[in-house]
C-alpha cells in the first residue's frame, strides 16, 4: 500500500475530492497546514506598517492506497489541482507497511 | 399467472419497505432503539445517513441497478450489471458498503468480473441484491443459484455469502409459488445442515451484517411472527445492520403474504420514483421468468 | 524504528492515551483533522436550506516506536479506539529511517 | 528522497527555516500540533480547582529533501531547534518514494 501526500491550494479541495470520487475513492483524511516555498504571502497592515504574513494556507490530503492505484491517481490530483500559478503544492508517495480498520479489525487493502 | 405478478410485487416492495424502515435503526442497538422510539414502526428517514422519509439506500439501489441491466438486455447480463453498478457508484449514492466498493472499483479500473476469495467478505451485501435474481427465474432453481453466485462474486466471494443468497432465492421462488411456512422452514433447516454456524433456534440477537447475523435475524423474525408488518417491525427494532435485515425480510415476508399484506401507510411513504419503479421491474422480471409461459 | 498514525474519533483520545501509558508509552504527537469516508456529517440550517458536512472532525496520533512493538500497539490502539460504528478510523504503519532527540542529539530507538 | 519531519517548539521555527535557507532551503510544509512527552503542561485554573493540562503546542516541520542533504539538515535543527530543556523534540527521517510538483508536472528531486 502507498500513502498519497498531496499539499494544495485550500479552495482546490472540492475539485480534487470530485475527482476522486469518480475513481471510486472516498476515503481521506485533511489538514489544515502553512506552506513555505516560493509563493510569497500576502501584506499585511499591522499598527502602520507593512507586514509580508511569510507563509501560505494549505491543505494536506492523505490518501492511502492499493500500490497499483498510485500513478493514476497521482495523474489525477496533479491534473485538478493545478492552476499554472506558483505554490500550486506538491505530492509525496511514501510506502505503508501495515493498515488496519479500527471498526473492524480488518487488514491490509481490504481495511482502505 | 396474476398472483404470481402481485407476490413478484409485493417481494421488491417488500425489499425497498424494509430497507426504508431499517435505516432508521441501522447500527443502533435495541435498548436505544427502545429509549428513543419504544417500538420503531413508521417509515421516518433519519438514522446514520440522514435519510429523508421514505428514502432508500444501498440494498434497494444496487437491486434495481441489477434488474435495470438485465432488463435491457433482455436477460442475464453479468458485465452490463457490473457497468450499471459503476455508473450507481458514480452517482454519489447515499452510503456504499466498503466490501462492494472495492468489487466495483476492481471492475472499473481492471475489469474483473469476479472479486477473488477472501476472509472478509462473508457479509450480507451480495444476498440484499436478490430480489431481482430470484424474480427473473422464478421456476428455475439451477438458473437461480447459477445467477446467485456470479452476481455475488462481483462483490463478493466467501462459501457463506453463497449460500446465503441461494437460500434466498430459494426462499422466494417457494414463497411466491405458495407454499406453505413448513416448507420455508425445511429450506432453512438445509442451509443449517449445510453450515451449522446459521442456526437460529436459540437466537442471541445478533444482528450486525455479518451474513450469518443478519440470516439468524431474518428467519428468527420471520418463523416466530404472523404477518409481513408484524416480522419487519420485530427486525428493524433488533438494530445492526437494520436496513439489511429489513431489505431481506421484506422480501421472503412480502413474497409469503403477498400485497395485501403490506401497510398502506408504508406504501405510501416509500418514495414515489422507487415504489413506481420496483413494481414495475418486478413485474417485467417475473414476465422474462420461465413461469410466464412465453416461449 | 516504526512510525504508527492512528486516526481515531475525538473522544477516544484519552482511553487511547491512558492504554498506551499502560504499555509504558507517554510520547506522541497529536493533531487535528478532518476524516472523509462513510460516516455522514451532520447537517446544519443555513439560510433557510439544510447542508450536509461532509467531514468528520478526527484526532490523528503520531507514534514513533522500536519495531518489536509495533503488534503489540496496532492491537491496543484497535481495541480501545473501536466503538463497531462506522468512522472509527485507520491505523497505517510506515517506516522511519532514523530518530533523533533535538535536547541531547541522541539517535535511534533511545531517542524515542 | 528523505521526509525529514521536525517537532520543535514552536517560538524555535524562524531561528531553524532562517538556518535552513542559509543551506537554500526554502520549501516545507508547516503545521500545529500537540505535543505529549515528559514534559508537563502547564496548569490552568478553571472553576476554582487547578488542571494540568497535559498537552504541549509544537510545530511539526515537513520537509523532503534530496538524500544527499539528510545528515546536513538534520544536524542543522538539531542544533537550531535545541535548548536543552525537555520538550525540545524530535526528528524523524523517513522515504520518499516520489515527488511530483503540481504547477508543472515535474517528478523526481527536480520537484522540490
Ligand atoms: N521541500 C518541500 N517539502 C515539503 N513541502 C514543500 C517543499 N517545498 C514546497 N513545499 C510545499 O509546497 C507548496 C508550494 O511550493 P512553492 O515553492 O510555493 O511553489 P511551486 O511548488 O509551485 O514551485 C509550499 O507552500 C509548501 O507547502
Ligand atoms: N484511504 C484512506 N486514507 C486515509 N485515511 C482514510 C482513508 N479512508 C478513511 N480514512 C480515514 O478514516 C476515517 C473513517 O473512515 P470511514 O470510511 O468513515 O469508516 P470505517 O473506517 O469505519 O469504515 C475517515 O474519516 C478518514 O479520516
Ligand atoms: N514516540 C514519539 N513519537 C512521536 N512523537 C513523540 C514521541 N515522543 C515524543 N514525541 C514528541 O516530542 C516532544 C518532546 O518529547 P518530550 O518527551 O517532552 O521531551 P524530550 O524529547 O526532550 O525528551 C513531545 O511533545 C512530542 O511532540
Ligand atoms: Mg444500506
Ligand atoms: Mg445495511
Amino acid at each position: 500500500m502507498k500513502k498519497v501526500e498531496c499539499i494544495i491550494k485550500p479552495f482546490k479541495l472540492d475539485d480534487v475530492k470530485t475527482a476522486l470520487s469518480d475513481l471510486g475513492i472516498a476515503g481521506m483524511t485533511v489538514s489544515e497546514v502553512r506552506g513555505f516555498g516560493r509563493q510569497k504571502g500576502h501584506t499585511e497592515l499591522y499598527r502602520g506598517a507593512e507586514y509580508q504574513i511569510d507563509f501560505i494556507p494549505k491543505v494536506k490530503i492523505d490518501l492511502v492506497i492499493p500500490e497499483d492505484q498510485v500513478n493514476e491517481v497521482v495523474e489525477l490530483v496533479q491534473k485538478e489541482a493545478c492552476t499554472g500559478r506558483i505554490g500550486d503544492g506538491k505530492i509525496f508517495v511514501s510506502d505503508v507497511g501495515q493498515a488496519v480498520r479500527i471498526r473492524t479489525g480488518e487488514t491490509g487493502p481490504e481495511s482502505l | 399467472f396474476d398472483t404470481v405478478l402481485a407476490r413478484a410485487r409485493a417481494t421488491y416492495l417488500g425489499l425497498a419497505i424494509g430497507d426504508a424502515l431499517g435505516a432508521t435503526t441501522e447500527f443502533m442497538t435495541p435498548g436505544e432503539i427502545k429509549a428513543q422510539f419504544k417500538v420503531h414502526r413508521k417509515i421516518i428517514g433519519g438514522g446514520w445517513l440522514y435519510l429523508k422519509p421514505g428514502q432508500v439506500t444501498d440494498d434497494t439501489e444496487m437491486s434495481i441497478a441489477l434488474g435495470r441491466a438485465v432488463l435491457s438486455s433482455g436477460g442475464w447480463d453479468l458485465q452490463g450489471i457490473a457497468d450499471n453498478f459503476v455508473t450507481w457508484m458514480r452517482s454519489k449514492p447515499v452510503d456504499i458498503g466498503s466490501t462492494c466498493r472495492r468489487g466495483i472499483r476492481d471492475y472499473m479500473l481492471k475489469g474483473q468480473l469476479e472479486t477473488p476469495y477472501n476472509d472478509w467478505d462473508a457479509g450480507n451485501g451480495a444476498a440484499m441484491r436478490m430480489a431481482p435474481v430470484a424474480l427473473l427465474t422464478l421456476g428455475d432453481e439451477e438458473a437461480m443459484s447459477r445467477f446467485a453466485i456470479s452476481q455475488a462474486h462481483l462483490t463478493h466471494n466467501h462459501p457463506l455469502s453463497d449460500a446465503a443468497c441461494i437460500t434466498i432465492g430459494r426462499m422466494i421462488h417457494q414463497a411466491i409459488g405458495s407454499c406453505d411456512r413448513f416448507q420455508l422452514h425445511a429450506t432453512t433447516r438445509e442451509l443449517v445442515a449445510e453450515y451449522k454456524s446459521f442456526r437460529f433456534n436459540k437466537y442471541q440477537g445478533n444482528a450486525s451484517s455479518y451474513v450469518v447475523d443478519t440470516l439468524q435475524t431474518v428467519f428468527h423474525y420471520f418463523f416466530t411472527t404472523a404477518d409481513f408488518e408484524e416480522c419487519l417491525v420485530a427486525v428493524v427494532n433488533q438494530g445492526g445492520d437494520a436496513d439489511t435485515t429489513g431489505a431481506i425480510a421484506g422480501m421472503i415476508a412480502g413474497a409469503f403474504y403477498g400485497l395485501d399484506a403490506i401497510p398502506l401507510r408504508w406504501l405510501k411513504k416509500l418514495n414515489r420514483d422507487v415504489r413506481i419503479e420496483v413494481e414495475q421491474q418486478a413485474v417485467d422480471l417475473a414476465k422474462l421468468s420461465p413461469w410466464s409461459g412465453d416461449p
